[in-house]
């Protein structure tokens, strides 16, 4: 399981950085092994650099830059091992108009493997989703859910994020 | 392996019988604040075995049954079924279709079953085990938990490699 | 100085609850001291109950419903202890249509007698600001900053989130 | 009192000497993803006294210090300035126009000036004190912190009350 651990680790490690260069349209991330002498207890490092920016800790990331490197990171165990399904609840909500474009291009592709199930406000989100499930409460307290397919139209109750130049 | 069907009765918001229809790709689910989607999320986890209360945002089990309304009774009991497409046997059980029903009662008791067959709660987590889903898996984040990848401790972020593993 | 805390306690407590209910329509809040006994050591309980709800904890509370709970109270301070300028970074991020027009309502109010500045991406709360100061990153990695009067167009890089019925 | 002026250069993105003019009443700082609207907040938090790192995303005094990019060297200091109107003299300094400058140096040395008068940083908190501005104070809001009053503990919350006080 040492192997196996090293090899996922590896693997997860280059889909990553795949999947970051992608979403930011450059820089570059690792991740390193706090312990590589004990492959069973080390923790694991996430360093992310986006592009033109000089490498600095997480923490001074934008909540933005963290949003997108997070979807990176998750995409890039789905991509490794991928899950029947997976439920994604507000990821975009701090994301800006072109990033949310570079969230849902990634969305449309990985669902053509998987089942995504997205919980969103985002107009531009909605609209990569060929089919809604809208949850209503008419009556205070009472969740209602009803399915909508192929919109046409603008959503009720959405943020459009146009993309920026 | 594919999600087909989501039934909810008396769990959270939910406190009639709603039944949830899910599609291959990518499914939006959208609403108002406070409507009840991430409530959906939990009764995923919910189903699929999650013990710590914390996790669905509770503090007891109990918790998760329909709590009333200004106009509504608490109910007695909350039930969760998942109907799953097994053609392609991820699941190790020899039916194309099936589904994982889960209870509470207010005195905490809980039923499980497996295709109208009662079991333990343990049959139906072993049931997920090493398929990519359920808790603990990078499958399903929670809102405002993506971050948290980012925030972990580098030996706590090792348990999604191990998962992935 | 235990008579100016309970004071301001019970001053908040009036306006967080009326705030409460502006923004929710409706619905209660309370403030409860956890130790009346001991003024100068108490911590202070929130309780809030939106409108036709159940009370319960606030851990239970939805993401939009919690960020709208945490602006009644922060403004609830506001108005018993006005400061000359308040400074909002992206609080209006997990509010649907119709709660972030409830949100510019209040700071329209509140911009009257002092001076706000509010970091956002959704073009609703925009619209309610008569001056703006963009920040771009043409070169990568250096901020520039350029000031925006009386905006007539849509803003760039905005969400816009129309109100629901 | 009311911000008339922020002047920043060489503090965290912003490299180049920018001046950001404050009006009456709303104004909304907007801008993609990590262009530096968040680290405007900390400038104002930093040249008002803050002391501790972590509350500017920060590990060390000096990481506020631009770090250089893919064309820019780093550089040697950062310098915030604060420029107030203080006719109603709310601040107690006999001005009607007040400026607090903050410097810091690779060495972690810093400087304070109050209208170009050398002086510690204590007197620039003792400047603020008590007018419900800088530090501590509920008037300046975090990006993904407005949640935090609601998940504080009774204890913590207890600070917010006794600033108000
Ligand atoms: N056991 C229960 N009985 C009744 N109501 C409950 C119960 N548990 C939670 N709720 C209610 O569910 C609501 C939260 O629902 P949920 O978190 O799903 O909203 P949401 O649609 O995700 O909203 P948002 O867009 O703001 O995230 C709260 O108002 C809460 O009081
Ligand atoms: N000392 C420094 N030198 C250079 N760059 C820095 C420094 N400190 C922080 N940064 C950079 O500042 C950027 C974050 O800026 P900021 O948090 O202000 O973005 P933002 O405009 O608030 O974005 P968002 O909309 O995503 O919240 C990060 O890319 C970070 O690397
Ligand atoms: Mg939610
Ligand atoms: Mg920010």
């Amino acid at each position: 399981t040492r192997g196996v651990f090293y090899e996922t680790y590896q693997a997860v490690s280059y889909a990553f950085s795949r999947l970051f260069t992608r979403l930011f349209g450059g820089g570059s991330t690792e991740l390193v092994l706090t312990d590589p002498e004990n492959i069973l207890e080390t923790g694991i490092e996430i360093v992310a650099q986006p592009p033109g920016k000089k490498r600095q800790s997480l923490a001074l990331l934008s909540g933005g830059e963290r949003a997108l490197t997070a979807v990176a990171l998750l995409f890039a165990f789905l991509e490794v091992r991928p899950a029947p399904f997976c439920v994604l609840d507000e990821v975009d909500a701090p994301l800006d108009g072109a990033n949310v474009e570079k969230f849902t291009d990634l969305l449309r592709d990985f669902g053509k493997e998987s089942q995504f199930i997205v919980i969103t406000h985002n107009a531009t989100t909605m609209e990569a989703a060929p089919l809604w499930y809208g949850i209503t409460m008419q009556e205070p307290g009472i969740s209602r859910g009803l399915s909508m397919r192929v919109p046409e139209n603008t959503p009720p109750d959405a943020d459009k994020t146009p993309p920026t130049e | 392996m594919r999600l087909k069907r989501l039934t909810l009765h008396g769990f959270k918001t939910f406190a009639d019988k709603t039944e949830i229809e899910f599609a291959p790709g990518v499914t939006a689910i959208v609403g108002p604040n406070g409507s009840g989607k991430s409530n959906l999320t939990d009764s995923l986890l919910w189903v699929l075995g999650e013990q710590k209360a914390s996790s669905l945002r509770a503090s007891r089990a109990q918790d998760v049954i329909f709590a009333g309304s200004a106009r509504r009774k608490p109910m007695g009991m909350a039930e969760v079924s998942l109907t799953i497409d097994n053609e392609d046997r991820v699941l190790p059980l020899d039916f194309a279709e099936i589904t994982v029903t889960r209870r509470v009662y207010r005195s905490g008791e809980g039923e499980y079953l497996i295709n109208k067959t009662p079991c333990r709660l343990r049959d139906i987590t072993d049931l997920f085990l090493d398929t990519g889903v359920g808790r603990d898996a990078y499958a399903i984040v929670n809102q405002s938990e993506v971050d948290s990848v980012l925030s972990a401790r580098p030996e706590d972020r090792r348990e999604l490699f191990e998962e992935a593993a």
